[in-house]
């Protein structure tokens, strides 16, 4: 459905963010 | 680093006349800043991402931004400001504070003659707080330069309208 492809997007998107967020910390 | 002549970089003196046809750059042959100066330039392009990622790197965003053990929280705050969501203003704030902590300590250390200690936690102040209020007039559209009392004020004045924002 269109809601779990979406909640799939947003969870991929929250983990680039954190990954992001980490790579900038290193 | 090291000084290049340049015909083209010619900052000019504040009577119109070309000061300088030299600059110094950072001396990239050397491995130790070549590979500083990449981790730098991906810091730019991963705080990038972030900006374009926008809204929904905010929450993420302003919990790091607060977190006192990260070496690097300036480039959260800058994105938080070009993100532009005014809901990150408290972090910003609170790093604001910081900066203003750091000069009062700065101002004791100096009567205890701890200078040189003193001159860099005041470097340090003032990038912190340089930081937060470039981040500040991105997401207000307002200036009111380094005075802390009336960016405060400015958001509790939109708090009123959008409702307390409480920090993580």
């Amino acid at each position: 459905s269109s809601t779990a492809m979406k909640a799939k997007v947003d969870a991929e998107i929250q983990k680039r963010v954190k990954e992001l967020i980490e790579l900038i910390n290193q | 680093a090291v000084v290049v002549k340049d015909e083209n970089w010619r900052p000019y003196t504040p009577d119109g006349k070309y000061n300088q046809d030299f600059k110094v750059i950072p001396d990239d042959s050397s491995p130790e800043v070549s590979q500083a100066l990449k981790i730098e330039q991906n810091r730019q392009k991963w705080t990038n991402e972030l900006v374009m990622i926008g809204l929904p790197a905010v929450p993420e965003l302003i919990k790091a931004s607060l977190d006192t053990g990260r070496k690097y929280r300036y480039f959260y705050i800058t994105a938080l400001g070009l993100i532009k969501d005014v809901k990150a203003t408290p972090a910003i704030l609170k790093y604001y504070q910081e900066g203003i902590d750091q000069e009062k300590l700065a101002k004791s250390m100096e009567k205890m003659a701890a200078v040189e200690d003193a001159e860099a936690l005041r470097k340090e102040a003032i990038f912190r707080k340089g930081v937060a209020i470039e981040a500040l007039k991105n997401i207000s559209g307002k200036d009111f330069g380094d005075d802390y009392a009336k960016w405060e004020q400015w958001w509790k004045d939109m708090e009123k309208k959008i409702g307390p924002v409480e920090l993580p």
